[in-house]
C-alpha cells in the first residue's frame, strides 16, 4: 500500500506542470524514503529529477517500493479537477494498476476521488555522478525566467559565463546580440531577491535556450533557482521545493560545444 | 556552429 498526502495540493500541480512539457511518460518511484522520479526528454539532451522526501508530506506510507507509470499530460488533466487550496492524497495498492487521487477542500466539506490508469513504462535510469561544481549561482527564479525569455527573442543558444562578482548571459542571433549581467547581491532584508555566487574557478558554457525555457516552468515552485556549472559537464538548474526536507526539482542540460 | 551534446555522454548507466 502506498499513500501520500500533499497538504498543499497546489505544489503537486506545479510539479507536474513543470515536468509535462519535457517528459511525456515517466515512472514515479515510491519507497520508504519518499517519492522520486528521473526521466530524460525525448532527444536525451535534458533530464528532470524530482525528490520528495517522506518528511515533506502531511502523511506518508509506503509498505513496499512501487513504480507508478504515469502519462504526465493525463495526470495534469486530472489534477485540474482539484482546487488550489485542496489537500491531495495519492493512493495505490501493491501490484495494482490504478492511482487514486483524492482532493479535499480546506474545511473538509468537499471530497472528490478520481482513479487514473497506470502504465507499464520502460525507463532508463542514468547514473548521475556526484560532482563538485566549480561555479554555483543562486538567483531569484523570476529573474532567471526573465533572462531566458528575453534572450530567447534574439537567438537559440545562450552563453553563461560565471566570474567572481557576476554572471553573464549572452546571446547572438540573426537580428543582433545581447547580454545580461547579474552581479552578486546579498539583499539581506529580502533573501529571496539575493544573487549569490560561489566560485572555485570561472566557468563559461553554452546551452540551448529552448530547454532552459522549459525548465523555467518550475518558477512558481521556489523564489530562488540555482545554476551549478563545471567545465564540459551538464548544467544543473535546481528549484528547492522544501528546504527543510531537501525536496527538490532538478533539471540537467548537456552543453553545446564547438565542433 | 556549436553541437548539442547528449546526456548519455556524461551520465552512464548505473
Amino acid at each position: 500500500m502506498f499513500e501520500a498526502r500533499f497538504e498543499t495540493g497546489e505544489t503537486l500541480i506545479k510539479i507536474v506542470d513543470a515536468m509535462k512539457e519535457l517528459v511525456e511518460d515517466c515512472n514515479i518511484d515510491c519507497s520508504t524514503t519518499g517519492m522520486s522520479m528521473q526521466a530524460m526528454d525525448q532527444s536525451h539532451v535534458s533530464l528532470v529529477a524530482l525528490m520528495l522526501q517522506k518528511e515533506f508530506f502531511g502523511s506518508f506510507r509506503c509498505d513496499r517500493s512501487i513504480s507508478l507509470g504515469l502519462n504526465l499530460l493525463s495526470f495534469s488533466k486530472i489534477l485540474k479537477c482539484a482546487s488550489k487550496e485542496d489537500a491531495i492524497t495519492l493512493k495505490a495498492e501493491d501490484g495494482g494498476d490504478v492511482l487514486t487521487l483524492m482532493f479535499e477542500s480546506k474545511d473538509g466539506s468537499r471530497v472528490s476521488e478520481f482513479e487514473m490508469k497506470l502504465m507499464d513504462i520502460d525507463s532508463e535510469h542514468l547514473g548521475i555522478p556526484e560532482t563538485e561544481y566549480k561555479a554555483v549561482v543562486t538567483m531569484p527564479s523570476g529573474e532567471f525566467q526573465r533572462i531566458v525569455r528575453d534572450l530567447g527573442i534574439i537567438g537559440d543558444t545562450v552563453g553563461i559565463g560565471c566570474e567572481k562578482d557576476g554572471v553573464r548571459f549572452s546571446v547572438t542571433g540573426d537580428l543582433g546580440s545581447g547580454n545580461v549581467v547579474l552581479k552578486q547581491n546579498t539583499s539581506a532584508d529580502k533573501p529571496d531577491l539575493a544573487t549569490l555566487i560561489e566560485l572555485e574557478e570561472p566557468v563559461e558554457l553554452s546551452f540551448a535556450l529552448r530547454y532552459l525555457s522549459l525548465f523555467t516552468k518550475a518558477t512558481g515552485l521556489s523564489p530562488q533557482a540555482s545554476l551549478s556549472m563545471s567545465p564540459e559537464v551538464p548544467l544543473v538548474v535546481e528549484y528547492k521545493i522544501d528546504d527543510e526536507t531537501a525536496s527538490y526539482l532538478r533539471y540537467y542540460l548537456a552543453p553545446k560545444v564547438d565542433e | 556552429p556549436r553541437k548539442q551534446r547528449k546526456l548519455g555522454q556524461f551520465f552512464g548507466a548505473p
